[in-house]
């Protein structure tokens, strides 16, 4: 199974994870 | 060879033209045969034509009743285990797939009357600690990919992309969905002080700090609450003209359908829930027009892009998914699709992977604008639920309408201070559950 998300946000928005990186639910995904 | 390829005199002469014209005739070639590959196919209706497109491997795999196997795998994981078996065959699982039974609620394995139950398991309140960043993980898994939504596609892997309109649906001008009224008197006014709810004055301090809000207005907030917790849920379109046959899918545009939105809450703690995503969320001006295609991709504010990010769940991961942000879900809108596996094998295979297969689209916004979570079905995994959605109903038997079409709910009752679902982040929203 997936989760996709889609979602507007400022341009300098950043996602501090990496392809292939296991995440864990509530760990950062990005941030602006 | 070694005579060969020491004493063999270097001779370099031009090509002649015919040769190089043919050559650069190749290359155009090659060129045209991989645009055509990539052109997207239309329907009168303007919209993408969603085919199974991939190597031979990926039709076979197509050829088979995945949704069927799907819904007998959920059978024969609800089966009842014996008490004697479950901490043995339970564990003999967790070893397999990597499973951390010290997380585990409740931890005694006894308790877990099948593998479903145990796939579906809870976890030990504070082991999962919420980072304050402003996008969290929703679920447990591996990142497979996030970037940029570039006109309306989303990359699937590198060099393979699909339609966004075809991921979310499209809000097409005079259908239902367009012309929804959202006539409640609602604002919520000046930075973080107040709210006015239908006519009533909230301070939101109050709400937060737990103590029964001042009322001014001819309506009590219990009232106003209570009547947002046994609110419905309204079916309200479906899309390229689909004619669903399933008992769960409205018979013709507009159907109603009555659907309790799950809550436990009172209304005290309601209202205290939605002023916290209301502040989490800066909301501080009465909210903005629907009518704006949230999904299309070509309305984002100025200094504002569009970005995506996909989560994949192995088998052996904690299987519910929370909320990754402070937001409000306005809709939700579910596909009946494929259940092909969406593993990063098949995802590199499978064009339209993720537009082919069952899922459930929540739409909804948070401080930032439009916001989009898509939970989908895999043949393992055909069962989405959505903890506030007790009306949602995946992988059934039946009919299957054409890819594309799909059912939608709005959540507009669920809070009235929000218009929608709102949600913290880090709250559990729902799961994937076998078959």
């Amino acid at each position: 199974s997936t989760v996709v998300l889609v979602f507007e946000a400022p341009s300098d928005f950043e996602f501090t994870v990496h392809p292939s990186q296991k995440v864990k639910m509530g760990e950062r995904l990005g941030d602006v | 060879i070694i005579n060969a390829w020491s004493e063999t005199p270097t001779k370099w002469y031009p090509l002649p033209l015919a040769v190089g014209a043919l050559l650069l005739v190749a290359i155009q070639y090659r060129k045209k045969v991989k645009r055509a590959r990539q052109e997207v196919e239309l329907n009168e209706d303007g919209l993408e034509v969603i085919r199974l497109k991939g190597p031979w491997h990926v039709h076979v795999i197509g050829a088979l009743p995945l949704r069927n196997m799907s819904r007998f795998w959920g059978y024969i994981n609800s089966l009842e285990l014996p008490v004697w078996f479950r901490p043995h065959g339970l564990r003999l699982y967790a070893l397999a797939f990597g499973c951390n039974l010290e997380e585990i609620d409740p931890p005694d394995l006894r308790e877990y009357p099948s593998l479903g139950a145990f796939f579906y398991r809870k976890l030990k309140d504070g082991v999962r600690p919420v980072d304050p960043a402003i996008l969290v993980s929703p679920a447990d898994g591996t990142v497979l990919h996030f970037g940029t939504v570039q006109e309306s596609r989303v990359e699937q892997v590198k060099g393979i992309t699909y339609s966004l309109d075809a991921l979310l649906g499209i809000e097409r001008p005079g259908s239902p969905l367009a012309v929804i009224e959202h006539n409640r008197d609602m604002s919520v006014v000046d930075d973080r002080e107040f709210a006015i709810v239908n006519g009533i004055e909230y301070s939101l301090e109050q709400l937060i700090g737990s103590t029964p809000p001042s009322t001014s207005g001819t309506q009590t907030p219990s009232d106003e609450a209570s009547s947002s917790t046994s609110s419905s849920t309204t079916l309200v379109s479906t899309s390229s003209g689909a004619s669903p046959e399933d008992e769960h899918i409205p018979k013709r545009v507009g159907d109603q359908v009555d659907a309790s939105v799950g809550s436990d809450r009172n209304a005290e703690e309601t209202l205290v829930h939605d002023a916290s995503v209301a502040l989490q969320m800066g909301v501080k001006a009465p909210m903005e027009s629907r009518r704006r295609s949230v999904t299309s991709g070509k309305h984002v504010k100025p200094g504002n892009s569009l970005f995506f990010a996909v989560v994949y769940l192995a088998p052996g991961d904690y299987h519910r998914f929370h909320s990754p942000t402070a937001w409000v879900v306005e809709k939700r809108r579910h596909f009946v699709g494929e259940l092909f596996s969406v593993s990063p094998w098949m995802a590199k295979r499978l064009e339209n992977l993720f537009v082919l297969n069952e899922r459930v689209a929540l739409l909804g916004r948070w401080k930032h604008g439009f916001f989009g979570m898509v939970p989908v079905g895999a043949t393992n995994v055909g069962s989405i639920i959505v903890n506030f959605d007790q009306d949602l109903r995946t992988n059934l038997r039946g009919r299957r309408p054409p890819p594309g079409a799909y059912t939608e709910a709005t959540y507009s009752a669920a809070s009235p201070l929000l218009r929608g679902q709102p949600l913290t982040p880090g709250e559990e929203m729902g799961g994937f559950r076998l078959g």
